[in-house]
């Protein structure tokens, strides 16, 4: 038996919406710790991974470990009758083929239950190597949206580059390039709307602009967002959800023949 | 000219 209860609800309709078109059909791991899930996207150039902490929940129940295999687009659809304000309970039996989803209102006066078919889904883990990242930088989760947004309309790659000077995304189209290079701040009201940049060692990565606009998707989830980069590796881009988990995705770069 | 990489390049599976 499964059976977890989330207060803001909006929470998981605002993360299945940050990964539903890169994955469409995953399992959701289930265990007395939390939720879990990874996978690649169709194209197996990037890798998406949540994790929502047991103690992130108000309540959670988990007997034995649980795959749940979930088309993440019908899970959208049906999280969609939910409410912005609703706590949604999530269930499912041991060897049931459902997860019902409750939707209740915040006054508690509407109640909503759907039953969502569960499916039998063939996905293999992938280990991630502990890296030692070149450079780390924080952002308002909003600055990477914008910067990803307004490169795409230039080109279809990216550049990214740390350096002393700070950290640069470059894109180059037929209509002309552009710069946008983020400096270190201090002077922010608040701490979250700083740039924080950590360099080990200057680099340079070549990036698809798609994926790294996709990963924006998770920008209601988070006020900052961690970019990682590490030579000649993937970029990991990480969205932390307050006290409850975290998204990351990892996109694998473009590199010189 | 770059190429795209697969994710499964550096990550494998467990």
């Amino acid at each position: 038996m499964f059976e977890a209860r989330l207060i803001q609800g909006s929470l998981l309709k605002k993360l299945v919406d940050a990964i539903k078109e890169l994955c469409t059909e995953v399992n959701w791991d289930i265990s007395n710790s939390g939720i879990n899930m990874q996978s690649m996207d169709g194209s197996h150039v990037c890798l998406v991974a949540f994790n929502l902490r047991a103690d992130g929940f108000d309540h959670f129940r988990c007997d034995r470990p649980l795959t749940l295999g979930i088309n993440l687009g019908n899970l959208a659809k049906i999280l969609k009758c939910s409410g912005s304000n609703d706590i949604i309970t999530m269930k499912a039996d041991d060897n049931g083929d459902t997860l019902t989803l409750m939707f209740e209102s915040e006054k508690q006066d509407r109640i909503t239950d759907v039953d969502l078919k569960l499916m039998s889904i063939e996905s293999e883990h992938l280990g991630i190597p502990d890296q030692d990242y070149s450079a780390e930088t924080s952002m308002p989760s909003s600055e990477y949206q914008r910067i990803v947004r307004d490169l795409s309309s230039i080109g279809d790659t990216v550049n990214i580059s740390a350096t002393k000077e700070g950290i640069k995304f470059s894109a180059m189209g037929d209509i002309g390039t552009a710069n946008i290079t983020l400096r270190q701040t201090s002077s922010a009201d608040k701490e979250e709307e700083n740039v924080k940049i950590e360099m080990k060692e200057p680099v340079l990565l070549t990036f698809a602009l798609r994926y790294l606009n996709n990963f924006a998707k998770a920008t209601p989830l988070s006020s900052t967002v961690q970019v990682f980069l590490t030579k000649d590796l993937p970029v990991q881009v990480n969205y932390n959800i307050q006290d409850l988990g975290y998204v990351k995705y990892y996109l694998a770069p473009k590199i010189e023949e | 000219m770059s190429a795209q990489k697969k994710i499964s390049t550096f990550f494998s599976p467990k």
